[in-house]
């Protein structure tokens, strides 16, 4: 996956993201795709959530899916989740769980509880950074006024980091693949040289959810695990999502 | 870049998206809150019922190829609906109107639901 906050000059914030799923789950060689990536992309919708006839928040999801990966609460905060590889992972909160030590959260289930309860970004970010959890996991978190845009990396059990936006810094965008941000990705999987390759080519005076969708739209950002690409704007609760491909020749991964 | 890892020059007006990199947009559904948990998928899973047996019949088949003696399928199907009543409110009640209305053995639904879980490993 790959996940990016941005803030354009004008102190408005965009959200955008690549969900990436499917790795080693069966490589179609006649096709050169990975099948629970190409099956999934049927599944794909956006969620309205309603509550007393008025919007909640919405999403991106896959149907059949309770929990939720991308979502936005309109004029309050924009939230994704990267997938975080770790030893200390979802297998073991998944057998603590089964032996009856019950005090972690599903990721897909405290997404969406945080879109459902949260009123701020203060509080979706204290949620997520205080929130045991089951598996790491790397939450992308925007808000609604300058400098709100945050990379919180989680282990199961405590918060281990949040990089914010800085702007006094230069640091316009927090962009997140699967790999913490302080260690150099793995060299067969760098997505993220080029992803902010190609937001410093931008420049925060273009920055916007269109030129967000180029930078999402570069090989090997856009890759053949890639199912869609999400736009957000937290402001007005603006959500539009894309399924794609990738054509050859183009990054397994 | 015609050698991995393919890299390329930024991609520019990309949008409004078409072309090979695009395959189409995404539609929308509502989910009413206020209604039982039991109730807020059944309009969705309806439309999308046969999308979900291909998925989940795929999960199914690769499980199958790692154990091909079945066993962690059986797994699945046995233990797995066990867990669903552990479930947070109002979770586990939508996934058993999820796989009633599919159709489908309620714990692979259990088990696509917790996938990001299962697939950290």
């Amino acid at each position: 996956c790959t996940s990016v906050v941005a803030e354009d000059d004008e102190g408005n914030l965009f959200h955008a993201r690549n969900l990436d799923f499917g790795i080693f789950m069966g490589w179609d060689v006649k096709n050169k795709s990975w099948i629970i990536s190409e099956k999934l992309k049927p599944l794909v919708i956006n969620l309205n959530f309603k509550r007393n006839n008025q919007t909640l928040f919405k999403s991106t999801n896959f149907a059949g899916y309770v929990g939720l990966l991308t979502g936005v609460k309109p004029n309050l905060f924009t939230l994704t989740m990267n997938e975080r590889f770790n030893l200390d992972g979802g297998f073991v909160g998944i057998l603590e769980w089964i032996f009856g030590k019950r005090d972690g959260m599903w990721m897909g289930f405290l997404m969406r509880s945080v879109l459902e309860n949260a009123n701020s970004y203060k509080e979706a970010q204290t949620l997520l950074v205080q929130t045991k959890l089951l598996a790491p996991a790397y939450f992308i978190l925007g808000g609604n006024q300058t400098g709100q845009g945050c990379i919180i990396t989680r282990s199961r059990l405590h918060s281990i980091d949040v990089l914010e936006l800085d702007l006094k810094l230069g640091r316009w965008y927090v962009l997140e693949t699967n790999y913490d941000h302080w260690n150099e990705p793995l060299f067969l999987d760098d997505r993220r040289t080029s992803a902010m390759k190609c937001m410093n080519q931008t420049t925060q005076t273009n920055i916007t959810p269109k030129t967000m969708y180029d930078v999402l739209s570069t090989k090997p950002v856009l890759n053949k695990l890639t199912v869609y690409t999400t736009l957000m704007q937290v402001s007005g609760g603006k959500l539009e999502s894309f399924i794609r491909d990738c054509p050859n020749p183009c990054m397994p991964w | 870049q015609f050698i991995p890892p393919y890299t390329e020059e930024c991609r520019t007006e990309m949008y409004p998206p078409a072309g090979p990199t695009f395959r189409s947009a995404v539609s929308w559904y509502t989910v009413d809150l206020d209604s039982p948990p039991s109730d807020r998928w059944t309009a969705l899973i309806t439309d999308k019922k046969n999308d979900l047996l291909v998925v989940i019949k795929a999960i199914r088949d690769f499980a199958n190829a790692l154990v091909p003696s079945g066993r962690l399928v059986e797994l699945v199907d046995i233990s797995l609906p066990l867990m669903v009543e552990t479930l947070p409110k109002p979770y586990g009640e939508e996934i058993k109107a999820i796989a009633a209305v599919a159709g489908l053995p309620l714990g692979e639904v259990v088990l696509y639901n917790i996938f990001y879980e299962v697939f950290t490993v």
